[in-house]
């Protein structure tokens, strides 16, 4: 499974539909502080299931839509989808049919969040189970927060261990 | 459940002290299940002794060979399952130039020994260098985020 | 006891609203007691919007954001009373270039106000550039540190 | 009161007595990771009356006596001074009668700490008194440890509000 591509609308600081290429080896990004970076990272954890909003920076779900600025109105939907090459047929049985895996998530104001795998509507867990089965998923310990090494140093040995879990 | 987090402790216990040697030029560490018999309810100690200095606990380092150890440790994990995708955020911000060097050699093998596609968020001239490509975030309109593809021999100018 | 504590506060919030303004250019934060009636039990709540982005908590802002905000909280207290000496330890880590040039400005601002006589340690070199003089901490010999003088003008140089 | 120098003797890994001018204005300090910036500003505290091992980053009080090397064997104490110019005679009383107070803290192994100023025994008491009425001292907020803003920013606010106390 390859990661080829990810696509956020009303995300964020990502008003308007943005695509962010992911393409083979060491990809770079860079920009000012309060640009948006940290923001890509969590449009990947949330379109792969992340269910916690202070996961997020966020008090409730509804956060992570568009909350509108100076110049602009909020908006009343935010999307994430998430493009994976599947050539290789590794995907998990019941998504294994086809070349490429569209990851679509969706949360509309006052209506909650909706999956879609390959246009077909399914549930968080399904998302969650698939990304699980190919080592990888929000929790994932290959996924670095902004301070998470900081939390990982001052953490009690007990919270530490936690990281073993997620290799096991 | 319980032998299954000791086969993945003794591997990334292997994994964390080669990478700690690797990426201090020298020097040793390992992990410990303390506090607890059970596995399932101990804590993870790490203790390192940098090249030339006494072993010690993580607390008693620098902040930047605290950060080296932390990414030996992160990668020690990786490498006993690699994930078809890792991003870091701004983990290289407490290391001097001589560390940044060793960070990205680090990122260089590990692409070189997984088919893992990266994400390196930096502020780091020298991350933004040892990159195969570059896009910037800009904030244009204020409060909103747009993406842009960023000339990699321009970053490199920068580091020279 | 708790009229000092009001006072302070007052001051404090002042401080920090102004200094907020000024390192965002632009914008407004305030400081709010929460949780309790009594202002010695009290939480002390951050609420900032940075120049053209929505009122929120501190813990909404982006990492640099959230630096630049505690940064004005504390000189907003140093203001307030100043020490004779103050050290800040890698406080500029999480900035960029932009933010670190107006920390910078800040701390000139601070020593045209005040006798405090500033130690800031760095891997930046762009506060570097901006230092009166500097001190080198080196460790030839491993595990023992040694200090020497480093020429300004060589590290102004690697700057431009 | 203007501090002016701050000496290190078997100092954590400051084993050579090590001087640092302190002047007017703006001075760095700067080096690579691990070569000991972040000792100078625990010699600071500690020789201020820090008392707390953990503040230090140890585990017990004797953690800052050099501990030795590969190459040298460890020291038996540690000791810090520092010079502080009292030209305007702003010290506290009981301190204001010289030009000069040089305030020594001294740990030994197996016999804790002594302080002197200006030569005289005193009580870590008094010369944590000294610098609180300074307005400075070792819980000074002007004092700003490495990740230390990092715990500020993720306080819980009762623990954020500790700040203004030291302003009071
Ligand atoms: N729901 C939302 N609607 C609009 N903007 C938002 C929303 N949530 C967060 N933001 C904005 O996104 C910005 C944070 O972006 P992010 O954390 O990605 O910055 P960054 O590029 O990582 O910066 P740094 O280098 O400081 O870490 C904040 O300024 C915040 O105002
Ligand atoms: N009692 C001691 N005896 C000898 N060496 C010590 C002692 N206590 C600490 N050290 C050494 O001091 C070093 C830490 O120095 P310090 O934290 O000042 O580094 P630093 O220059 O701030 O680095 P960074 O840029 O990574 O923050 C450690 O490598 C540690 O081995
Ligand atoms: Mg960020
Ligand atoms: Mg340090």
């Amino acid at each position: 499974m390859r990661f080829t591509r990810l696509r956020l609308t009303g995300f964020k600081s990502f008003v308007d539909p943005t695509d962010l290429v992911i393409a083979d080896g060491l990809t770079g990004v860079v920009g000012p502080n309060g640009c948006g970076k940290s923001n890509l990272l969590e449009a990947l954890r949330w379109v792969m299931g992340e269910n916690r909003p202070t996961a997020m920076r966020g008090g409730g779900m509804e956060d992570v839509i568009f909350a509108g600025t100076a110049t602009r109105g909020a908006k009343n939907f935010a999307e994430v989808s998430l493009a994976i090459d599947n050539g290789q047929r590794l995907a998990p049985a019941g998504f294994n049919d086809s070349d490429t895996l569209d990851i679509v998530r969706r949360i509309t104001r006052d209506a909650g969040s909706a999956f879609k795998v390959n246009a077909k509507d399914v549930r968080a867990r399904d998302v969650q189970m698939l990304f699980a089965d190919a080592s990888t998923g929000a929790q994932s310990p290959a996924l670095v927060r902004q301070g998470q090494i900081s939390e990982l140093i001052n953490a009690k040995p007990k919270a530490r261990r936690r990281i073993l879990e997620d290799a096991a | 459940g319980r032998e299954r987090l000791l086969a993945a402790f003794e591997q990334v216990n292997e994994n964390f002290a080669q990478l700690f040697t690797h990426l201090f030029g020298g020097g040793h560490a390992r992990l410990e299940l303390v506090e607890s018999d059970d596995p399932l309810d101990a804590g993870l100690e790490i203790l390192c002794s940098p090249p030339g200095k006494k072993l010690s606990t993580l607390s008693l380092l620098s902040g930047g060979e605290q950060t080296l150890t932390a990414l030996a440790l992160i990668f020690g994990v990786f490498m006993a399952n690699p994930a078809p995708i890792c991003v870091l955020d701004e983990v290289d911000a407490p290391l001097d130039d001589a560390n940044v060097t060793r960070f990205c050699d680090l990122l260089d093998e590990m692409t070189r020994r997984t088919d893992t596609r990266f994400l390196i968020i930096t502020h780091h001239a020298v991350t933004m260098a040892r990159m195969d490509r570059l896009f910037g975030v800009t904030m244009g309109e204020r409060g909103v985020s747009q993406l842009v593809s960023v000339d990699l021999r321009r970053a490199e100018a920068m580091v020279a």
